[in-house]
């Protein structure tokens, strides 16, 4: 016979029903047998004073015997029913009822394969962000080398700018043209100056 | 067995309670 | 009228469990065991079946009371009774336990993850724009440096053309 273990009522109850039901048995049971032997010893203390009662404690006590039989037969039989009762509407759970503290199984009823996968997913989203996260890195460092090249290149411009700047101050706007104009200006000189010799020589 | 019941049916009432926080103090670490 | 709740069937139920020990071990019964004794002390007789009867009663509804307390058993039925009516609606066998501990428990950490996995993707978001953000703005940078690379480039060349016009000039105060 396949003992259900009612494990459901007992995750309830903090017992289990049988259990439950045994405790009251054995004591409605201790009960019935001790209130028999106060019957019967109250029996025997009144006959102490009916000497010629001729009623001997063997007789009574096959007496107590035989309503005590009687008693528990009928006793097993009515707490059989009680137990049954019991047992079938109200130490139960009917299986449509889901204990508050397995209401996530409701409302989240997860294959494993659908865990699976949403921890898959966690642990990916999780690789994407440590990516993300050294990829962040990554573009600041270059931000901050920026900055300095960016300085680096700024002051070598402000030093162009500082040469120009001199030449300005020295009337010099555009050296090109000047050392062109220079150079034209020698070449001239140097023609005249080549005319100047010839004509010397002659004279 | 009727021990085994309770203690078993026990262990079901308040042990994913426990293994929650520390799952989520899990998650919370990662977190930060 | 509501169903009656379970802590009052369980008084019920108990109640006529006693009713009918109490009819089926009657008085006539119990005249008829002890018979002798009966003919002898009829009133005595009837008295001890009387207090047989009502101290057997008692410590039988003292013993249901002291399992109740011990159990808290008025408080679960009252408990019991909200979780069923809540239920009633239901009409499939609810979950239970599978008995593999490993696999009841991941259910309940579900919820846990599917938060776990909103909060993983919000700050992957949040990240990503940051990262987007910072990309622009390094290729900004980049480009402000080939920028300034190339202006560099340019009065470089610059310079290097007057050098150039420097030397033809040098050139023409040197004795051909």
């Amino acid at each position: 016979m396949s003992v259900n273990p009612m494990a459901y009522e007992a995750q309830f109850f903090g017992f289990t029903p049988q259990t439950c039901m045994l405790r009251v048995y054995i004591a409605f049971q201790d009960y019935l047998f001790e209130m028999m032997l106060v019957v019967e010893s109250v029996i025997l203390k009144k006959l102490d004073g009916f000497p010629n009662a001729k009623i001997s404690a063997f007789q009574i006590r096959k007496s107590t015997e035989k309503f005590l039989l009687f008693m528990k037969e009928h006793f097993d039989k009515l707490f059989g029913k009680m137990e049954e009762v019991l047992l079938q509407l109200v130490l139960n759970i009917p299986k449509n009822v889901l204990l508050p503290e397995d209401k996530v199984h409701e409302q989240y009823p997860y294959t494993k394969e659908q865990f699976q996968a949403l921890q898959d997913e966690i642990d990916q989203l999780q690789q994407r962000y440590k990516a993300e996260a050294s990829a962040g890195q990554a573009l600041l460092a270059e931000i901050e080398e920026q900055k300095t090249v960016q300085a680096e290149l700024e002051k070598i411009l402000q030093w162009f700018d500082g040469l120009e700047n001199i030449c300005r101050a020295h009337g010099t706007s555009n050296f090109k043209e000047s050392f062109a104009f220079l150079t034209q200006n020698s070449k001239k000189l140097q023609g005249v100056l080549k005319d100047v010799e010839k004509k010397s020589k002659k004279l | 067995f009727d021990e085994l019941i309770v203690e078993t049916t026990t262990k079901r009432k308040q042990w994913p309670k426990k293994i929650l926080m520390h799952a989520i103090q899990t998650m919370k670490g990662e977190q930060e | 009228p509501a169903a009656p709740g379970r802590g009052q069937l369980f008084a019920a139920v108990v109640d006529t469990f006693l009713e009918k020990l109490v009819a089926a071990g009657s008085y006539q019964r119990f005249a008829n065991c002890y018979r002798d004794f009966y003919r002898l002390q009829p009133e005595l007789t009837r008295s001890i079946y009387d207090q047989f009867v009502s101290q057997l009663q008692a410590s039988i509804k003292e013993e249901i009371q002291e399992v109740k307390e011990e159990g808290n058993l008025e408080a679960l039925f009252n408990s019991l009774d909200k979780i069923v009516e809540e239920a009633k609606e239901q009409e499939e066998p609810a979950w239970r336990p599978s008995g593999i501990p490993e696999e009841d428990v991941r259910s309940a950490m579900v919820p846990y993850l599917l938060k776990h996995r909103a909060y993983l993707r919000k700050v992957l978001k949040e990240k990503e724009e940051e990262n987007r953000k910072l990309a622009e703005a390094v290729l900004a940078g980049r480009d402000r440096i080939a920028e300034l690379q190339r202006l560099i480039q340019d009065r470089k060349q610059a310079w290097q053309a007057i050098s150039k016009e420097q030397r033809e000039l040098v050139l023409t105060f040197k004795e051909p």
